[in-house]
Formats: C-alpha cells, structure tokens, sequence
C-alpha cells in the first residue's frame, strides 16, 4: 500500500 | 507521547484533539441517486475520509511508536470499520437516516437503488439504533473507535510477531485504550456494579461492527469486479490489501 504507507511515513499535517 | 506517560484522562483528551475534520462530499449528484452515482459518493466521500483517518491513527499517542509494518496492517484490516463507527456516531440522533457526511444524508430506502446495499444499510441502521439505546457517549466513542484500530489484526499482537518490540508496544497501548474506556465509564457516575455490564455492552458492539465492515468490503469489491464504481488511489490499495489478507 504505497500511499498508506507515504501517508505514514510523512510528519506533514 | 508515550502511552504510559498519559493518565487515562490525558489519553481521553489526546483522542478528542486526535478527531479528524468533518469531510463533505462537495458537488452531490442530483436526487434521485442512480447505482453508479450513489456509488461514486460514497467511494469519494470514503476516500476523502481515509485521508484524514490516517492523520487521526498517527496522533493516538503511540501509535506511530508501533512499527510500520504493523501500523499498516492495523489500518489496512480496519478502515471499512472505522468509517461505518463513525458513520454511526453521526447518525446516532436520526432514527432511520444514515449521515455519511452534512451533505449526503441518505434515507434507508435509498439504497434499493444499488443492488446489494440495502443490507449493509440495514445493519448499520440496527448497530447505530444500538447506540441510541445504550446512549452511547461521545468520549465511549473516541475509546471505542480507538479499540477497533488497535484491536484490528491479531498478528501484530501475538508472540512471535515479526516485531517483537512492536508488538509489546502494541499490548501496553491496547491496556491503555481499555483503562481509558473503563476511566470514562467510571467517570460517568454509573454505579459501580453496573459499571462492568456497559462495558461489556460497548465491547460487544464491536463485533457487529466488524461484521458489517466485512459485508461492505464483499459489497465494495463486487461493485468494482462489476465496473460499477472506479475505485481508486488509496481506496483501491486498501480494498485491494484488506482482499488480498483473507487469500
């Protein structure tokens, strides 16, 4: 789940 | 935040300033709602929804301590459930009415316009009546909901999970979300011997919410092998993943 885990992966709000 | 560091009462508040925004569908298609139209709002609304789910899962104190792996795993097999609690809490003061969202606010007999759908109204209609009954709480939601995402994937959770570390980190937070649950329950001014049978009341809701979320996931996915519905970007990549762990 690649956006899951780049929606994880980001400290932006 | 270290789940440990917060009292049950801090932990309560980190959940009330975790809650994700409102989201509205913007441009609903015109009434009466076709298959495909009604479809295409409820996959727009969910997607816009998992967006912001996300930033809510991340601000649960120590949940981004948990490894990645299994923050994955957790939202992958919850998300549908998520949703539909969520679904539930808004619609808990309109008997009969499901409020997706301020501007998608669907009659139960709306649904006989997608094949398969009136069911899963049906259930949500009868979980969300629940509710009403036991007059469930906006803090006994924010506990309960935060239970259905910690409590998601039993693998993570078990011995011998791939992340040790993870997985005991995952048990400390599961004892917090449950003291948190029991805190506002006793704070509620219940006797105390009937303290244990809400409890136990809520805790048994989260069975029928797991077994709606299956039914829409079977339902979502037959209405994209029908082409019904594009689903797409991160609601495809959760359906596909939730499809893909019960193979």
């Amino acid at each position: 789940s690649h956006k899951l885990v780049q929606l994880l992966a980001t400290t932006a709000e | 935040i270290y789940p440990n560091a917060l009292s049950p009462e801090q932990f309560v508040i980190t959940l009330i300033e975790a809650e994700p925004p409102n989201v509205l569908l913007m441009n609903r298609p015109k009434k009466p709602f076709t298959e495909a139209s009604m479809m295409m709002s409820l996959t727009k609304l969910a997607d816009k929804e998992l967006v912001h789910m996300i930033g809510w899962a991340k601000k649960i104190p120590g949940f981004v301590e948990l490894s990645l792996f299994d923050q994955v795993r957790l939202l992958e097999s919850c998300w549908l459930e998520i949703l539909m609690v969520g679904l539930m809490w808004r619609s808990i003061e309109h008997p009969g009415k499901l409020i997706f969202a301020a501007d998608l606010i669907l009659d139960r007999d709306e649904g006989k316009c997608v094949e398969g759908i009136l069911e899963i109204f049906d259930m949500l209609l009868a979980t969300t009546s629940r509710l009403r009954d036991l007059k469930l709480q906006h803090k006994e939601y924010l506990c309960l909901k935060a239970m259905i995402l910690l409590n998601a994937n039993m693998f993570p959770l078990a011995m011998g999970s791939n992340d040790p570390d993870s997985s005991v980190k995952l048990r400390h937070l599961l004892n917090a979300i449950t003291d948190a649950l029991v805190w506002v329950i006793a704070k509620s001014g219940l006797p105390y011997r009937q303290q244990s049978n809400r409890l136990a009341n809520l805790l048994m809701l989260l069975s029928h919410v797991r077994h709606a979320s299956n039914k829409g996931m079977e339902h979502l996915l037959s209405m994209r092998c029908k082409n019904v519905v594009p689903v797409y970007d991160l609601l495809l990549e959760m359906l596909n993943a939730n499809t893909l762990q019960d193979h």
